[in-house]
């Protein structure tokens, strides 16, 4: 598989979240 | 921050503003079983990841890579870093693993998990050897930042990712033989072999951006 593929939550913090926004 | 005209000091000056928060996992009020440690170890696992991501997205020059370098490095390193994370914070505890502020292990809790005791064993040694080599906060900073930018088999290009690593050099070469034992001693291959067969035994069920970080390991394995 991709890595978007197996990658799907790692992507969104990479590309949006801080972790305060996420946790 | 402006790699060309940063001094190490204020390269380390990021570094300490990078540190992610402690994190919190409370110990379960009854004496641990083997699904009751590994729920804990691994719920923290998954907190910390979330941190150690926005961690990496403040090492000068990570978030300039592509995304695709920056999941590869992040693939590379999680549970080294992880490690290292645990050792510095047990650092002055000898005998005791300080996984979270709430929750503190000895060294025989590890007999209730099947294989994790000489896991225990092999960290508290690691962090033995960081108490007797008198690692200092800065050194483990940049040793951190050194695993993740140099964690990927492949080779990342990027002129600020060289730049960050010729950041990194001032500070360390104070004392390059110490630092790199330090690199030398971090090696996660046995702490995640236990953790995939954890989970495939069913142990414990892994979810989320651990989930996704196990996985990966597991298919650059193959």
């Amino acid at each position: 598989s991709s890595l978007t593929e197996r990658h799907k939550i790692l992507h969104r913090l990479l590309q949006e979240g801080s972790p305060s926004d996420i946790t | 921050i402006l790699l060309s005209t940063v001094s190490p000091e204020q390269f380390v000056l990021t570094l300490l503003e990078a540190e992610p928060p402690n994190v919190l996992v409370s110990r379960p009020s009854k004496p641990f079983t083997e699904a009751s440690m590994m729920m804990s170890l691994t719920k923290l696992a998954d907190k910390e990841l979330v941190h150690m991501i926005g961690w990496a997205k403040k090492i000068p020059g990570f978030v300039d890579l592509s995304l695709y370098d920056q999941v590869r490095l992040l693939e590379s390193c999680w549970m080294e870093v992880l490690m290292i994370g645990l050792m510095w914070r047990s650092i002055d505890h000898p005998g005791k693993l300080i996984f979270a502020p709430d929750l503190v292990l000895d060294r025989d809790e590890g007999k209730c998990v099947e294989g994790i005791l000489e896991i225990f064993d092999m960290l508290l040694a690691m962090t033995s050897r960081f108490r007797e080599l008198k690692l200092q906060h800065k050194e483990y900073l940049c040793v951190k930042a050194m695993i993740l930018l140099n964690s990927s088999e492949y080779a990342v290009a990027s002129d600020r990712l060289s730049r960050s690593h010729d950041c990194l050099v001032p500070p360390c070469a104070v004392r390059p033989g110490p630092l790199t034992c330090f690199l030398f001693f971090v090696h996660s291959n046995k702490g995640m072999e236990h953790l995939l067969s954890m989970k495939c035994k069913n142990v414990v069920p892994v979810y989320d951006l651990l989930l996704e970080m196990l996985n990966a390991h597991t298919l650059r394995g193959q």
